[in-house]
């Protein structure tokens, strides 16, 4: 209950080292993926604007169209809000579709409103990154709106460059 | 006889001539890099000069979504924009760079509020980054998708790398192995590209499997209707060759969906120019440029842009692409599979899709209302 990325891995990639907790006094930016509304109907409007035999065929939306679909309900808003707010989290900003929070608080802040976030900074090649080291929760009354908190788990995406030139010495 | 894959290779390669270049009022495409990964101005330059006298060109980047660093040029970004900006010649190109602004950010996760947050932005995107899905929670790779449609619906086409480990490996327990799927190459609403080499590496000729190409079938993701048919002819044709059962998820979203030459790049880095660059990150650009080029001719005649590509491309059923039907790629080194995965076969395979575009007949057939 509260987990919302229960099944989200905690393993520290090999190539990043832990240097140790960030300061508590340190300032964080996470991002709050607010619950969408209607994601059966944009599933169902992207299967028609990309069928070609379908009259709907090219007839894309504009992003206003899309946020008044997919925007998260006045309740969802609300609570996410509150909750923030009652942290003392006010320094956020959205985006068009407003199923997006952008905010700014420090680790210790965060790590109340996270139950059971850990911040820590890792380190590879000369790249610093802060993230949390222990899953975290939210309040079930707020978990409910939304689906997931970014900015504690995933470390940077791999590029998809080969490295041929060992298979090649390997081959020869 | 070439000394490796350079623009005027693949375009021999993809039958494009000179006249296949962008013209659109607009039209534009866009590469997105991450964390300290930035493209040279310079080193565009150098390569269009070194490499473009054939085809009319554009050799500066129309915009910059972000702040580029100031280190050296990477590798990475500097072949995404080299390539795109190729097949998808003088059409305007734009850069995001997730730098990570504050130690916290998730650049991957800041692209995708942008492309949430912006109205007006280039109608295809490469990206040449993934993460293993059992690296990730569904509930975030279950948001992600659903941003993927919400770009898909805007008339986006999204082109993701499949990744350079062919079917990768997970060792579940001790005693089992699996196969391990790349996210987001694993979105059914996305476009996943994977890779070819030439059968004579020196010479242009017909392709093969690349066998770092990345595949399979997503354990997340459940098959869309618009692969169904085709994943089905496949898995029919070779089923005595397969894997164990065990080894994937025979009814999750399989991909890539197409491909292109992968292997054996030169890249202007730094001001040098660097051989044996290899990768599906070098295959998804060249795509994502040739779809730029078809959108362009589209937007030309008054036509919709071409949007979330996968259901049109599926009803080609291999029409306009040539169809790699040799080799396999890599897989878990055991004594089940022997560091094989799944095999190249006639029509779409988990390895290379569809095959690799034959330019002026994709046109053709995409430049149908």
């Amino acid at each position: 209950s509260g987990y919302l990325e229960y099944d989200q891995n905690v393993l520290v990639p090999a190539d990043w080292t832990r240097v140790g907790r960030v300061n508590p006094t340190e300032k964080l930016e996470l991002t709050f993926a607010l619950t969408q509304q209607n994601v059966d109907v944009l599933e169902e409007t992207l299967r028609v604007v990309s069928d070609p035999d379908s009259p709907q065929y090219g007839k894309y939306l504009q992003l206003e169209e899309v946020a008044s679909l997919v925007r998260p309900s006045d309740v969802s808003q609300k609570a996410v809000r509150s909750w923030l707010q009652s942290h003392g989290v006010t320094n956020c900003s959205t985006v068009h579709t407003q199923d997006f929070l952008q905010c700014n608080l420090t680790a210790e802040v965060a790590e109340v409103l996270l139950p059971g976030s850990k911040f820590q900074r890792y380190l590879r090649d000369g790249h610093s990154i802060v993230r949390s080291s222990a899953p975290y929760s939210v309040p079930d009354d707020v978990a409910q709106h939304l689906d997931f908190v970014g900015g504690l788990h995933r470390f940077p995406p791999r590029g998809h460059k080969a490295s041929k030139e060992m298979h090649r010495s390997d081959n020869t | 006889f070439h000394l490796g894959v350079t623009p005027s290779v693949l375009r021999a390669r993809y039958n494009m001539t000179a006249a296949d270049v962008g013209s659109a009022q607009n039209n534009s495409q866009a590469v997105a890099q991450f964390l300290e990964q930035y493209y040279s101005p310079a080193d565009l330059a150098e390569f269009m000069s070194l490499y473009g006298g054939s085809f009319q060109h554009l050799s500066k980047v129309d915009r910059v979504v972000g702040t580029q660093g100031t280190g050296k040029a990477g590798l990475e970004a500097s072949l995404d924009v080299e390539y795109i900006m190729s097949t998808g010649a003088s059409i305007p190109t734009w850069v995001f760079t997730n730098p990570g602004r504050h130690e916290s950010q998730e650049p991957f996760l800041r692209w995708v509020v942008l492309l949430s947050n912006m109205s007006d932005l280039p109608w295809v995107h490469t990206i040449s980054y993934g993460d293993d899905e059992d690296s990730l929670s569904t509930a975030y790779m279950q948001r992600i998708n659903t941003e993927f449609m919400k770009a898909g619906v805007r008339g986006l086409s999204l082109l993701f790398a499949s990744g350079d480990s062919g079917a990768g490996c997970w060792h579940m327990t001790k005693e089992q192995n699996s196969f391990r799927p790349s996210f987001p190459a694993s979105s059914p609403y996305v476009t996943t590209v994977g890779g070819t080499s030439f059968k004579n590496p020196f010479k242009v000729t017909y392709e093969v499997t690349d066998y770092i190409s990345g595949g399979g079938f997503s354990n997340v993701f459940k098959m869309p209707d618009y692969q169904a048919s085709a994943v089905a002819g496949y898995l029919k044709t070779v089923a005595a060759t397969l894997p164990p059962k065990s080894y994937f998820n025979v009814s999750g979203r399989a991909y890539p969906d197409m491909a292109a030459l992968s292997d054996n790049y030169w890249v202007v880095v730094n001001r040098v120019p660097v051989p044996w660059v290899s990768g599906t990150s070098a295959s998804t650009p060249v795509v994502g440029g040739m779809f730029a080029l078809i959108n362009d001719k589209r937007l030309m005649k008054g036509l919709p842009v071409l949007g979330f590509l996968n259901p049109r491309l599926y009803k080609l059923k291999g029409q306009a692409l040539f169809d790699v039907t040799e080799g396999c790629h890599l897989a878990c080194l055991d004594e089940q599979v022997q560091g094989q995965g799944f095999c190249s076969a006639p029509a779409w395979d988990p390895v290379t899709g569809w095959g690799t575009p034959n330019y002026p007949e994709l046109l053709t057939a995409l430049l149908a209302p």
